[in-house]
């Protein structure tokens, strides 16, 4: 473990609670993609199945749990208890566009073509592409909640933090891993102009993100 | 590609 994975986990974790309050605080999951969140819960399901066999840490597991259960309970928020207020008609992502050709890479590029590692690389590959609909549904509406571009914010500076673990390790216990870093690091370039919005807009105390 | 023992990260 380094500062670099930590803070990075951190911010998942506060990005995870800043949506998941939003939603219950504000009763609404008006301006949230539902799909996205589902993609997430995806993730987390299809990368934590070894919970149960493989130990790292008390951290790792208690971490994993949190992370399924809360994702769980947004996309239960989402689509059960304010479903009313879901507006599906801007949440249009196609996620059949998303979801084939992740499922057909992971086929493809894995370290092992086991069940186990195949949904691993699945889940990697997948987290990439999972925030598609959120911003795909904020283009499309041209707003975004200040709220939720704080989200937004920590959900990509996460994965961002988590390539200065990956320079951390390869140098100093000459890890890599090579699946995790592509994907990262395509992950992260997704959420660079958002970035720019963010601090030139949402910084600069403007409430609300409007796009151009 | 290195093939990581196991996946130690979350």
């Amino acid at each position: 473990m380094n500062i670099f994975r930590l803070a990075g986990d951190v911010c998942h974790l506060v990005a995870i609670i800043i949506l998941l309050l939003k939603i219950w605080r504000s009763r609404s999951c008006a301006g949230i993609s539902g799909k996205s969140q589902v993609l997430f819960a995806i993730v987390f399901t299809t990368r934590y199945l070894d919970l149960f066999t493989v130990f790292i840490s008390p951290y790792n597991t208690i971490m994993k749990v949190v992370f399924l259960a809360l994702s769980y309970a947004t996309v239960y928020l989402i689509y059960m208890r304010f479903r009313n207020t879901f507006n599906s008609e801007n949440d249009s992502f196609r996620l059949e566009f998303l979801l084939v050709p992740v499922i057909g890479l992971s086929f493809l590029e894995n370290y092992a073509f086991t069940p186990l590692e195949i949904l691993w690389t699945f889940s990697i590959f997948l987290e990439s592409v999972a925030i598609m609909p959120q911003l795909f549904m904020i283009t499309k509406t041209g707003e975004a909640e200040s709220i939720t571009t704080h989200y937004l914010f920590f959900l990509g500076l996460y994965r961002a933090l988590y390539i200065a673990n990956w320079v951390w390790r390869y140098h100093t216990e000459g890890f890599f891993d090579q699946i995790a870093v592509v994907s990262g690091v395509v992950q992260t370039i997704f959420y660079i102009d958002f970035f720019y919005l963010y601090v030139t807009k949402v910084l600069r105390g403007r409430g609300k993100m409007t796009l151009p | 590609s290195m093939e990581p023992l196991r996946h130690d990260e979350l």
